[in-house]
Formats: C-alpha cells, structure tokens, sequence
C-alpha cells in the first residue's frame, strides 16, 4: 500500500538555535537530531536529544517537532505539529 | 545473457529542477531524453542533506545511524563497521570498476583514497582543474579576480583553460572507449561537480536565464511556526567574496531580493551546462554502441534549497534539500533495445529552441529512498540481492537496509515485448 511507505532523512544540530556550525556540526558537537518521516500524505519531523558518544538518540527529549501535510501545505510553510500537540513518535516507524 | 554493464552518474547537490521533473524554467533537454527512455522515481529521497553523510550512506547501503558518519570525518570501515561498497560488491562479481569524478566525497570520509582498493580496479581520476574551483577565478565587476559564489567565466580564461566536468566527461568517455573492447562488464561512476557552489560555469549559460525572468522562490520568508532548531543558516555560502560584500545578517538575513534572483539564475545555468556535460556522455555511449548492454542510474546526493523557507544550501530536513533525482535506463526494460545504428541519447543543446517536445518516460511515484540504490542496481544487474540488514548490522560486511525497487521495473506491456531483456 504506497500509504505505507516511508522514507526517512536526518539532520543533526550543535544546538537548539542557529549558530556558526549549525550547517555542518562535528560529530562531538550534535546535541540533537533531527529524524523525518515521509508518507506520501506527511512529513512528521522531531529533534531529540543525541548522544554523539553512545550514537543514541533519546526520543522521550523532544525538543521541537515540525508537521506539514503534502495536499494543503506542499512547500512545508505551516508547520502543524503544536496544533497536533505532537503525540508520542509512532514507534512503528522509527527507521 | 552478456552481464550488464553499469553506468551510474551521481550529481553534486542536484535538486529535482529539471525538465522531466516538471520544472518549467530549466532546460535540461539530455536529462529528460534519459528519462523518456528510463524509469523515473518522482518522490526519492536522500537520507541526510550534506555531501558525505549522504553519499557513504547509498554506496554502502546503511542509514546514517548506521554508517555512524554525519559530519565528514570518519571513515565508516574504522568508526562503524567494515561494510560493503556498491562499486565493491561488483567489483566482486566479476565487474571492473572505475570511478571519475567526485562519487565518494573526498578526505577522511572515504579513507583519502575514494575508498580504494575496495571499491575500484584501478585509481580513481580526478579532474586537474578541479583545484582551481574555490580560487580566486570569478571576475567581478571591479575587473579583478575573486572567490565568488556567482561565478560565469570565461573557459578560455581560467587556468588549465577547462573545468572540472568537462575534464570528467573526457575521461569518462576514454575509459568507455577502452571498455569497449574489454571481456569484462564494467561499473563505471562518474560524479560531477556542478551544481555544487560555487557556481562556476561557462558565462554563456546565463543567457538561458535572463534575469528579468527569473522570480524568487515561491515561499522566500522563514515560516512563522519553524522551530529555531529545524532552520540552516546557510553559513557556507556567506564565505564567498560577494555574499559576504552584501553584509547579510546573521542568522535570517534575508539576501537582498535581486542577488536571490541571481543565485537562482546561476544554480539554473550551472544546471544546464551539467546537462551538456551528460549529454556527451551519453551520446558517446550510443556511438559506441554500448546503449543497449548498459544500465544507467541517474542521481544526486541531495537537493539545494533556493530561497525557499528563507534558506539556501542544503542542510536541513525540507523536501527541497532531501528531495533527489532518481532513475533508471535498463535496455530492453525501461526502453526497446535499440535498433542497428539507432541512437537513443543523441545529444541535443540546451540553446535550440525547444528541441521537439520529449516524451516523458515511466514514472513510479511512491516514496522510495537513496539507500535502495544498492539492492536495486545489484537486481538490475541480475546479481544476488544483499540480505535485509539485522538490527543492529555493524558486525555485517553485506547487508542492505533499503527496499529492493525491482518490482516497479515490471510493465505489463514489456510482457510481450519481443526484446524483453530477460
């Protein structure tokens, strides 16, 4: 069912606002990460908190999380993930 | 019953603005002749928007949290685990295997040797020129020589007197030249530059791009409800001599509206002259009669934002930069085997008029991500597909965490074809 393909992307970040290596930040650096999730329906994106050490992404540390429907919002302007309260990261699709 | 040979051609920061993608403003007529012959995935995606990440994730077949790399510097046999490379796994299968061009990203990510001798039977070549790229080689408007991001040239004028692609495609097609006439098949990459920054393309290009024409993005401000976290500050692009001459503030700007204008006039031209590039290549390909026993994959390791969300440059988790090219030319699949002396990629010029339109070829529109490279050309290849990975799979040499996209290249109406490639 093409609903239920999904396709992941990630993005790290030193911090949580823009600063001179937010682009490109080094490994020991990322403090969060943020992990998207594609249907053909949304795009469903939350920053948690990561430990560069341990590789280990903390799902329950969500920083801020982004919601945008492809029908009424294809170029992700408005992002609906507060007027969702964003709800738990759907285990089911962590990559 | 020849294997197939492998032509895949990987684009630096190539977003989905062609032609064949839908793109109106762009002229990309060589892409869109590719993939009226190919199948081509409208919704593909990268796993992270920046260079290396990106690029050891599709060679190896691993997801950034497995290749562990996320920066550019670790090389992921010595940080993660010894895992298997595209080029590698046919160099395994009886494959020669080449590279040109940037197909790994340089440096310590891929073990300052493109990852040889793992990946590739012999050196890879780099283009000369490509040194010059971030000197100082843009004239600007004072007549001296900077290090711009906008940076049309005159080819006879900068050293070397050619650029990187250019170099690349010559190189490209002499090793098909000598391929030709070898027992083996061959996986051949070729990874070209543009339209990577800075933008640095033969000046004629611009004219295909009048500046009067050129509009802004359609979304060009930062979204009210974006999370401070989510958003790139393009920091990259402001080192070059001219952004920084416009003393853009920092973090949101903006860029002044008509230099917006203009990096959207130069990534569109840098676009087309990459197009003349592939264009060569494959025209070259038909010469040599090589068409009809040469799968070739088109793609790019991420997109480019252009303005959109107020951003620039990859880096982020938008569509635009996550958002990539994907397709696939399989002689006799995708395309009828072509005739004795029938060319399929006869090369046509960005600059005649609208070359008869181009048919559009077969498209799959469901979501499918850059990490089913490895899988997919290894099927298209009629190699063994790699086993799904384990979790986790560090201790796995071979193993592929994307889906296998062969199904989408079964058409109902091939099944009668008479050269069905079996």
């Amino acid at each position: 069912n093409p609903r239920e393909l999904i396709a992941y992307s990630q993005y790290p970040r030193p911090a949580d606002s823009p600063q001179w290596d937010s682009d490109k930040p080094s490994l020991k650096d990322i403090k969060i990460m943020g992990y998207s999730i594609r249907t053909i329906d949304y795009r469903y994106t939350v920053w948690v908190s990561f430990d560069p050490k341990e590789f280990q992404a903390n799902f329950s540390d969500i920083h801020a999380g982004e919601l945008y429907f492809v029908d009424s919002d294809p170029l992700q302007d408005h992002n609906m993930y507060n007027e969702t309260q964003g709800g738990e990261f759907p285990q089911s699709s962590v990559p | 019953t020849d294997a197939l040979n492998v032509l895949l051609i990987i684009v630096d920061d190539l977003r989905t603005s062609l032609g064949c993608y839908g793109d109106k403003i762009v002229r990309s007529p060589n892409i869109d002749q590719l993939a009226s012959n190919s199948l081509l995935f409208q919704n593909a995606f990268a796993q992270q928007a920046v260079c290396a990440p990106s690029r050891v994730s599709f060679l190896t077949g691993r997801r950034p949290d497995t290749t562990r790399l996320y920066d550019f510097n670790s090389y992921w046999r010595v940080h993660a685990g010894n895992f298997s490379t595209i080029p590698q796994y046919f160099k395994e299968n009886g494959y020669v295997t080449l590279s040109v061009g940037k197909v790994f990203h340089p440096g310590i990510s891929s073990n300052h040797s493109d990852d040889s001798p793992y990946s590739w039977s012999f050196p890879p070549y780099h283009p000369s020129s490509e040194k010059y790229e971030n000197t100082k080689t843009c004239r600007g408007q004072d007549g001296e020589l900077h290090a711009n991001l906008l940076c049309p040239v005159d080819v006879a004028d900068v050293p070397e007197g050619t650029l990187p692609d250019k170099q690349s495609t010559e190189e490209a097609i002499r090793l098909l030249e000598k391929m030709k006439t070898s027992a083996d098949p061959f996986f051949l990459a070729v990874g070209y530059h543009k339209p990577h920054i800075p933008f640095r393309y033969p000046k004629e290009f611009q004219k295909l791009y009048p500046l009067e024409n050129i509009t802004l993005a359609p979304d060009p401000h930062v979204p009210h409800g974006l999370p401070a976290v989510a958003y790139n500050p393009w920091m990259d692009i402001r080192q070059r001599e001219d952004v920084r001459a416009l003393n853009i503030s920092v973090p949101y700007g903006p860029i002044p509206v008509d230099f917006q204008r203009k990096i959207r006039q130069s990534y569109f031209a840098s676009v087309s002259y990459l197009d003349t590039q592939v264009g060569h290549l494959l025209s070259a390909l038909d010469d040599l009669q090589l068409t009809s026993s040469t799968i070739i994959a088109f793609t790019s390791d991420h997109g480019w934002a252009l303005g959109e969300h107020g951003e620039w440059a990859k880096y982020s988790n938008f569509d635009v930069t996550t958002r990539v090219p994907l397709m696939f030319y399989v002689p006799g699949m995708t395309a009828s085997l072509p005739k004795a002396g029938e060319k399929l990629f006869p090369y046509h010029d960005p600059f005649d008029p609208v070359s008869e339109l181009i048919e559009p070829g077969r498209r799959a529109t469901d979501l499918v991500e850059l990490v089913s490279l490895f899988p997919t050309l290894a099927a298209l290849a009629g190699l063994q597909v790699p086993p799904r990975c384990p979790r986790p799979s560090f201790h796995m040499e071979l193993c592929r965490e994307g889906r296998n996209l062969l199904k989408y290249f079964w058409f109902r109406d091939l099944e009668e074809g008479p050269d069905l490639y079996s």
